[in-house]
């Protein structure tokens, strides 16, 4: 059965959409099979990862008009299927607000995956609205990537009580798979106290593989790759493979 | 009559408001009355400038608890006073979903406060939904931050034909004021080509001031300062200077 992670944080702009990428095809040259689905309207996982105007999106699987099946898509990477989203998706905020199951569309959708992907990873947008909220139902993980700022560090207490609220209504066996710390440069004292604090606060739920600032994975995206294939051997392709590893162990250790 | 100008780009983290702050605080300084408004739920400006647990927040306006001239506070800088937000927000775009004049609930309540200022900055959060809506209805004209990267650049096209949108629907006058680049590093090669790129296609919508990377804007919100009172004479401060300085002769050369 599949693991579902998303990847959260209602705080703009920390890697999200570049963790959603780089981590699923880690994981997939890993030898892992893997879906990333893109739950942004931006679409820059969609973009990201070179697929241009999409003919259906995560938004036609929402509405219902096609099966989950039917919307996902190969790609370059071999192990590594995706499911695209559009503009289109920020109507689903409205559309469902009527809908009793409203914030279990997703959930369901993916139980019918079932069987054929080790991993399925959820990039989710810079809010907590419904789209992230069926993320968070129907993820058994949700993994958070935080910039080493003050904004991205206060954010987290919200996110923390979100996903409380998340277990108490809809998904009771919700975890922390972990906070990654992104475009993190040591030179910056403001990056060091940040990531100090973080760890003194959240301790072992913060994986030890820390994401460094670096050129190529904010390049890779413009030429419709994630970093390991455009950059395989750049600091910032190495640490999401060490993360992917990280992960995949991280059940073996605690 | 107060002048009103949304800071709005869906991407998250481009620094919408880093720009509300510093901007709002440059103007205040170069003597004009400024009236700061945190329409986010993450409340970043709010904690920005130093505003620990407000009692009243503009949800307390969106809900008609209370007028908005009583959620104005005063702030540690002459001339700026501002309405802080809270996590309560969030609710608003649930709330506020069935009322009639949904749209314009912002621009109905600012239109109570015309004498009292000279600028009104919205500071808007990462997505298109009913509360940037409402700040595009209220606003006369938006100013766009954009990060030198793939993804920032991308999300322009949609950004402007959603203001074709509002334009057609409830704010026929609504301008663009203009595109500003933030956390412009002229070592990078992609900041380089990514302001090229966004430079010939916007023309003389691109302020000519660029705010450049510079810790000192990442540092100042920790303290609960604009970086023009935590350091008045970085880069990054002394940038904002500027464009204060380019936003008051807009009007004049255009
Ligand atoms: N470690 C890194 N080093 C350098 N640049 C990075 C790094 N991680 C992400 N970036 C760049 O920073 C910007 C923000 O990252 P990204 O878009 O992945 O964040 P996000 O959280 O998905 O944003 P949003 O909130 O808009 O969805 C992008 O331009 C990306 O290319
Ligand atoms: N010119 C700059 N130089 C260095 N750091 C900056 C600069 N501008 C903003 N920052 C930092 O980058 C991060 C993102 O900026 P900011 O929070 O202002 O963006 P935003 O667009 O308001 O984000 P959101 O989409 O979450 O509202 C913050 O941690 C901020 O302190
Ligand atoms: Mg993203
Ligand atoms: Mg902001």
């Amino acid at each position: 059965l599949a693991k579902i992670v998303a990847i959260a944080n209602q705080k703009g702009g920390v890697g999200k959409t570049t963790t959603s990428i780089n981590l699923s095809a880690a994981l997939a040259i890993l030898g892992h099979s893997v879906l990333l689905v893109d739950l942004d309207p931006q679409a820059n996982a969609t973009s990201g990862m070179g697929i241009e105007q999409p003919k259906t999106t995560v938004y036609d699987c929402f509405t219902g008009r096609i099966s989950i099946s039917e919307a996902i898509i190969s790609t370059k990477i071999k192990g590594l299927s995706m499911i695209p989203s559009s503009v289109d998706l920020v109507g689903v905020e409205v559309e469902l607000t009527a809908a009793p199951n409203r914030e279990r569309v997703l959930r369901d959708l993916l139980e019918n995956l079932g069987e054929n992907f080790a991993w399925i990873v959820l990039d989710c947008p810079p809010a907590l609205g419904l789209i992230t909220i069926n993320a968070l139902v129907a993820a058994h993980s949700v993994l958070v990537p935080v910039q080493c700022e003050y904004y991205a560090m206060e954010g987290l207490g919200w996110l923390m009580s979100n996903m409380d609220r998340i277990r108490e209504s809809w998904n009771p066996l919700l975890e922390l798979e972990g906070i990654v710390l992104t475009m993190y440069d040591s030179r910056i004292n403001l990056a060091r106290q940040v990531s100090e604090e973080i760890r003194s606060f959240f301790r072992e739920k913060v994986f030890r593989t820390v994401i460094p600032r670096n050129v190529s994975l904010a390049e890779a995206p413009s030429y419709g790759q994630p970093a390991l294939v455009y950059n395989s051997a750049s600091s910032g392709a190495r640490a999401y493979m060490e993360l992917a590893g990280e992960l995949l162990n991280h059940g073996k250790t605690s």
